[in-house]
């Protein structure tokens, strides 16, 4: 049965696509089959893994709204032991064709847990929300990872998140805990991104990644390639923070 | 009779909000009457503008749900001509509460309508998402404006938003146009930066804004003052630009 990690935050453009893409490039570097659900009708993960538009046609949303297997809907990259569930737009329908659906918060848990195929971990690029989406991938998770801006605004919503995830806990999903909080885009020129990390680090202790991921222009510049930048440029800082981050979830994963 | 813009974009962190906030103040102090709306459940628009946790507590979602008049969910700010439409997270249970009502998609349409105040401009901050809360925002809208950062996976998204653009145009509202395009946190230090904005005025021509909004720290800085960039730091390199950004915008309010 796979460690299932949902990679959240309802704040937009904060990492989280990047993360989940490095993550499980790193994972499953260091051998252990990685299955990468994209869960954003956005697609960037399947795009920032070279993913086609054919592959495209067959994912997420078939695996959600029309019982496909989920293991009929995964492809291999050309990365060894990783595999990715990609999705297209449909996908932003399926947040109104499941309202209706029996049991609609645990479709994706179902589909993972009824899967043949063995991974030894499912990461899950969520979409920047908290609908039925983001609840599908938190009731289905293990864990949750949030990558969080060191900016303002990216603060202001933590604990919206941090309630709903409890939310979730409680009614639905008795097992889910924060893995682990990343801070990310840090860029050491900004005297405002100390402030945040210093006030994130207050609030939250151990659960944040002693790893920071510094802002750099070589990971924005990765997608385009349709390669993760840890294949991209692998002695880039951004990369090397990736690694890190890599070792020391590796490192929680072993504790549980 | 207000002239309504949608300031839309489904990829996240692209600068909507800083966007919507830092326009309405401007077209506020050349004396325009505006009305800014908070449509994101992060409720970032409200606290850049300083409203308080007490002002929160009425505002989009009632006015949405329950049918509460737009003046009495709409308050003063500290700046002249400018009022706000306050949110706070009650509003990402709207989603579901709007799918079985009547007329769903003209909620916000009809409550701009139906108030007895008249602004000049109504400018709507939208959540990062296609859903019924942006679509809403959609059919309300005389116009879009859509900030696009220049990166490739925002790059990547922008035919999803035309293509939904259109069918609202189609099947709600046909007088739905797209009024600009603004390139943000423009970073010339950056190749990509480069490539992006060539691709997007290859493809979009006049339509996107001579503005460019570049990368500016004290842009960030300005929310957790509760204040506009254009007001925290009037001479900053952000401000200047937003400031330029107003004046291109009612050149083109003028010629409709
Ligand atoms: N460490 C970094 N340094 C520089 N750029 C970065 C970094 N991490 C991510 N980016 C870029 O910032 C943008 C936002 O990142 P990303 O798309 O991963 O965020 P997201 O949270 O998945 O966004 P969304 O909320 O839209 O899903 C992307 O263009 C990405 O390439
Ligand atoms: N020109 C700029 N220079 C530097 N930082 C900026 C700039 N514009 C916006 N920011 C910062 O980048 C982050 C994202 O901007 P903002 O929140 O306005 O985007 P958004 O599209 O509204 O995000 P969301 O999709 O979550 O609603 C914020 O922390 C903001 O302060
Ligand atoms: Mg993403
Ligand atoms: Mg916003």
């Amino acid at each position: 049965k796979p460690y299932v990690i949902a990679v959240a935050n309802q704040k937009g453009g904060v990492g989280k696509t990047t993360t989940a893409i490095n993550l499980a490039t790193a994972l499953a570097a260091v051998g252990r089959k990685t299955l990468l659900i994209d869960l954003d009708p956005q697609g960037n993960a399947s795009t920032g893994l070279g993913v086609t538009k054919e592959q495209k046609a067959r994912g997420t949303y078939d695996i959600l709204v029309s019982n496909l297997p989920l293991n009929e809907g995964s492809y291999d990259t050309a990365i060894t032991n990783l595999q990715v569930t990609p999705t297209s737009v449909d996908l932003s329908g399926a947040e109104l064709d499941l309202v209706d659906m029996e049991q609609r918060e645990f479709r994706l848990r179902d589909a993972i847990r009824h899967s043949p195929v063995n991974w030894d971990v499912v990461l899950i690029d969520c979409p920047p929300s908290l609908t039925l989406l983001t609840v599908n991938a938190l009731v289905a998770a293990d864990a949750v990872l949030v990558p969080l801006q060191c900016e303002f605004f990216a603060l202001e919503g933590i604990s919206h998140l941090t309630r709903t995830i409890e939310r979730v806990k409680r009614a639905l999903n008795p097992k889910l805990e924060i893995i682990g909080i990343v801070l990310t885009m840090y860029d050491k020129r900004n005297r405002l991104t100390d402030q945040v990390a210093d006030d994130v680090r207050g609030h939250f202790g151990k659960v944040v990644f002693d790893t920071v991921i510094p802002r750099n222009v070589r990971v924005s510049e990765a997608p385009s390639h349709g390669l993760p930048v840890i294949i991209y440029d692998h002695a880039c800082a951004g990369s090397q923070a990736y690694v890190s981050l890599a070792g020391e979830l590796i490192g929680r994963l072993r504790e549980r």
